[in-house]
């Protein structure tokens, strides 16, 4: 199997030397699209462990290993047919909410320069952890989220609705916003950051702060940060010409 | 003085052998010309032999087929065996007649899956399908 644990021997081995091995591995991984070893910002492995769009991820990789064969029913419905999933933290995070006046509004960016060329996305998700708010009771909630399309230094940004989601002051758990709407902008223009909104009103349309409503963002623990999740279907096979 | 009878040399050719008369793995292994026969081998590629595990999340590394020997291909390249399984299948599905089915043209593929950091941090889900040889023709 894929994941690690080693098949018996069904046909005698003949040991590769180190340089034949190493260089065996090297193409064969090139060939799974991992041309080169990045080389990552310190950050200790054991920090980056916890935080929550690699444990979400891992989740995705267990069901997409366990789906081996193709028809074995898709494990998860955005999951689907996708060749490749990136999940991007956020890099900025701007709060329009305590002490300005309404509406009060979270915005979350995030850099999608590291996207492949020609990957056509199929789903696209904004994940943000919400727990009960201590403010406000027994009351519903709309979160929408937007696209911020344009910003403009002497009057309101441009934006474009992407996703609603109702639920109740005391609700807690992950909660997800669709914003594949937002995907065909994002890839005609890669090198723009993609800033995503947050609203949150009462049902009869005050604007209530995100973090009032119980909304985390950076300040939250590592596991429950906010993250975006893409999935993408390759177009073109990777073939590697012979030796 | 009776002459010991002369043992027939098979006559060289050079045309291909018909598909259906490769060597098998229990056949001589030496075919005619002293040349091994091509088989399967294993090799397990580990991330952490390549020091390469701090930014890959999961699998730790995986198990690859790769073949070794003289295939009777008209590549006649030894090569790993996903290359060899995609490559080998496409020329043979575009020219059938010219080119035969290798001996260890892949029975069942799989696919397998990588999650690592980018550079930026990001954590990518990589799948490529049909790229690892379960099961191939040696056997």
């Amino acid at each position: 199997s894929s994941s690690g644990s080693r098949p018996q021997h069904s046909c005698p081995q003949r040991r590769l030397g180190a340089r034949e091995r190493r260089d065996m591995q090297r193409e064969i991984l090139a060939v799974l699209g991992l041309p080169g070893r990045p080389r990552l910002r310190a950050l200790p492995a054991a920090a980056r462990l916890p935080a929550s769009a690699p444990l979400f991820m891992l989740d995705l990789y267990h069901a997409m290993a366990g789906d081996d064969d193709e028809d074995a029913g898709s494990p998860g419905r955005r999951l689907g047919r996708a060749d490749l999933v990136m999940s991007f933290v956020n890099m900025v995070e701007r709060d329009h909410a305590l002490g300005h006046h309404e509406p009060h509004w979270k915005e979350f960016r995030f850099d999608l320069t590291q996207i492949p060329a020609g990957e056509a996305v199929t789903a696209a998700e904004f994940r943000i952890y919400k727990v009960p708010s201590t403010q406000i009771f027994n009351t519903t909630l709309h979160i929408s989220v937007f696209e911020v399309v344009q910003e403009h230094s002497n009057r309101e940004s441009d934006l474009f609705f992407l996703d609603l989601q109702t639920l109740r002051a005391g609700d807690e758990g992950w909660l997800v916003l669709d914003v594949t709407a937002a995907s065909d902008r994002w890839l005609l223009s890669r090198n723009k950051d993609l800033g995503l909104r947050i609203h949150v009103e009462t049902l009869d349309g005050h604007s209530v702060a995100p973090g009032l409503a119980g909304l985390l963002g950076r300040q939250a623990p590592r596991s429950r940060q906010p993250f975006m999740v893409t999935f993408f279907r390759a177009s073109a096979s990777t073939i590697r010409a012979p030796r | 003085a009776v002459r010991p009878l002369k043992r027939r040399q098979p006559k060289q050719t050079n045309e291909l052998p018909h598909p259906n008369k490769l060597p098998g793995i229990f056949d001589d292994i030496h075919s005619s010309h002293g040349r091994q026969v091509c088989r399967r081998h294993e090799l397990y590629v580990s991330f952490r032999d390549l020091g390469w595990l701090d930014w890959v999340i999961a699998p730790q590394g995986y198990s690859a087929y790769y073949c070794e020997g003289e295939c009777t291909f008209p590549l006649d390249s030894c090569m790993n065996a996903t290359n060899h399984a995609i490559l080998q299948s496409l020329v043979h599905l575009m020219k059938p007649d010219a080119v035969p089915k290798a001996c260890c043209a892949p029975t069942k593929l799989s696919a397998t899956s990588v999650l690592y950091y980018d550079s930026s941090n990001n954590v990518i889900l990589r799948k490529h399908r049909n790229m690892v040889v379960k099961a191939c023709g040696c056997h």
